[in-house]
């Protein structure tokens, strides 16, 4: 990984008392090699790679720590940082009332599926899961097991107007006492405007507490363009990253926390509705760097 | 000349922030301005819209080479075998392929071999009832190589033209399931010993580098015969891809460019060259 790339790139830096402009070269060379290969976004790596080498210049290299050792924290400082910090307070719903969460996504990135790990994450606040995907194929039957799978209550009402169904589904989940409602909605493009207006409209309608997009871990360079759309349209809240299951060096993280200074809160760890973890600023930082 | 030099270095530079952030991935932009900085640095080239242009006439060259006929006349039928990672499209990528083959007078079948996702095999039985194709589906969690055989099975009986299997998603780590993955290839081989005739990857074209990894690791257990791209409908260019081609030597057979079972595309190396850049 980049720790032991780094060993190599600052070898010459051994005998020197601190971190210069011209000792770091070719080791900022490897960062950015680094995360651009972990799929951070380019322009943000340009502005990254900039500020660790303001932090580096001039830093005092301590009796007995590598130069690289050095420059590889403070890059980790670094991402840490911008991932929101090393102890995010994780995310939590008070018993006292009701929660409503939205949420949104491209296709396939794991709505449904973490709809459900919500609900079984949340389990004591009786959750609701309600099917505002009325476009593809069985996705009410879908959620409709996964809700199941949770212990969760289920609310669909076939291809009724999203809008429809979520004042619906609030109503269901206020007899029913659920103080947790979720509602899940078709995967779209930024770019589809009408579709993006169908959220929009289905946001006031269920005046959501949360607004969580759901962004799969193995994202390339356009997580910045999707993310900074959603967030544009919907003034999202908060953002979960699927499928950080696999080996995807997942610097989309970074690319979305950077360009919308929301709190990244879960990731998605496999298909299993336990699949579901806290997010760790350190963590992912780690992963990244590789 | 006097700021020459400089003016060599920025063409390049704007380049590669392009190819970059099409995901085409740090070391294949740089094979690829590799071969193109001579021509700049004797100003063959003296702008960015003329490399730009050469670049893509290259990059279009190259995955033309990789353009080969697909086996779907086989007889006594075809069996295409559909893999790939959670949620690219393969279940919707069936059902074009589907469409497309029947269009052209082909008898179809589907085989639904996710027994494992909730709702999974009611998705394809929808998408077979709007296109007229029987789906063989297995009981939930049977053992997606029986679903397979059972399907090979069927498809003898009903004179089938081709046979396409949809498979459950799958992380390229999961080492289990992606020897389930060749478990159901090898059923299929029993049965008969040149299918399937089609492997396809499909992938989502928003993916970046990660790609990579699917690609070696689905190609290692199956041997696949193309790569499908997802999603194109969307502001990602795909450029991954480029760099797997290279490396695997895979042709890409359709590209999806939404959600319609009529969203199908073949693969054209002009087209994709092109949108690259803007
Ligand atoms: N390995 C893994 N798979 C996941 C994870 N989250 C979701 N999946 C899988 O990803 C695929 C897509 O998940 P869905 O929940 O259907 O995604 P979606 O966003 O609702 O999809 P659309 O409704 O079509 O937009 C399914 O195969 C899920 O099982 C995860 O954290 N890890
Ligand atoms: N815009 C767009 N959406 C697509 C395309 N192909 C598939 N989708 C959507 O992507 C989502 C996932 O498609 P599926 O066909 O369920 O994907 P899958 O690979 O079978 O998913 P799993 O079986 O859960 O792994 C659905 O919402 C599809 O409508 C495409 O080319 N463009
Ligand atoms: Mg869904
Ligand atoms: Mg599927």
């Amino acid at each position: 990984g980049l720790s032991e790339k780094l060993q190599t790139a600052v070898s010459k830096m051994s005998g020197q008392s601190s971190l210069t402009e011209e000792n770091i070269k070719d080791a900022l060379r490897d960062v950015r090699l680094a995360l651009l290969e972990a799929d951070v976004n380019f322009l943000l790596v340009k502005e990254v790679v900039e500020q660790i080498r303001q932090k580096a210049v001039g830093v005092a290299l301590e009796k007995g720590v590598q130069p690289a050792q050095k420059l590889f924290s403070l890059v980790h400082e670094q991402l840490v940082e911008l991932l929101g910090g090393e102890q995010p307070t994780p995310f939590q719903l008070s018993s006292g009332r009701q929660h409503k969460i939205l949420m949104v996504g491209l296709q396939g990135s794991g709505k449904t599926t973490t709809a459900g790990k919500l609900a079984r994450y949340f389990k004591d606040l009786k959750p609701t899961l309600v099917a505002a995907d009325i476009y593809r194929p069985a996705a009410i039957s879908q959620l409709a097991t996964v809700a199941k799978q949770a212990g969760a209550d289920f609310y669909q009402a076939g291809q009724k107007d999203p809008v429809e169904i979520a004042r619906e589904g609030l109503a269901k989940a206020k007899e029913s006492n659920s103080r947790l409602v979720i509602l899940d909605t078709a995967g779209r493009l930024q770019i589809d405007e009408d579709l993006m207006n169908e959220l929009i409209r289905v946001k006031a309608a269920f005046e959501p507490d949360h607004i969580l997009m759901v962004l799969d871990s193995m994202t390339g360079q356009e997580a910045i363009k999707v993310a900074q759309a959603f967030d544009e349209k919907l003034n999202i809240t908060g953002v979960i990253l699927s499928k950080a299951d696999g080996d995807a060096r997942g610097g989309a993280a970074l690319s979305v926390s950077k360009v919308t200074k929301k709190p990244i809160l879960f990731l998605g760890i496999g298909e299993k509705l336990d699949g579901l973890e806290l997010f760790s600023a350190q963590r992912v930082a780690s992963r990244i760097l590789g | 000349v006097f700021g020459q030099g400089a003016g060599h270095e920025e063409i390049l530079e704007e380049i590669e922030a392009i190819l970059i952030q099409a995901d085409l991935g740090v070391k294949t932009t740089q094979r690829l301005l590799d071969q193109v900085r001579p021509l700049v640095e004797t100003n063959q080239i003296r702008d960015s819209t003329a490399l730009i242009e050469k670049l893509r006439e290259l990059i279009q060259k190259q995955m033309s080479l990789h353009v080969s006929p697909l086996k779907l006349n086989e007889k006594p039928f075809s069996v295409v075998l559909i893999a790939g990672i959670n949620g690219v499209g393969k279940t919707t990528t069936t059902a074009k392929i589907g469409n497309l083959l029947q269009a052209t007078g082909k008898k179809c079948m589907f085989a639904a071999c996710d027994t494992f996702r909730a709702g999974a095999v009611e998705q394809l039985g929808i998408w077979g009832e709007r296109l007229n194709i029987p789906v063989i589906t297995g009981s939930e969690g049977q053992d997606p190589a029986s679903v397979a055989f059972e399907a090979m099975k069927k498809a003898q009986k009903e004179d089938i033209d081709v046979l396409l299997i949809d498979t459950a998603g799958r992380l390229h780590t999961q080492k289990n399931l992606m020897e389930e993955l060749g478990k159901i290839q090898r059923v299929i081989q029993k049965n008969m010993p040149a299918a399937p005739h089609e492997i396809f990857l499909v992938l989502d074209s928003i993916t970046g580098q990660n790609a990579v990894h699917q690609a070696r690791m689905f190609h290692e257990m199956l041997k696949l015969t193309g790569l499908v791209m997802t999603k194109l409908d969307g502001t990602a260019k795909g450029g991954v891809v480029f760099g797997i081609q290279e490396e695997l030597g895979l042709p890409i057979r359709f590209v999806g460019v939404g959600e319609k079972f009529t969203d199908l595309q073949p693969f054209d190396p002009q087209s994709y060259s092109q949108a690259l850049f803007e």
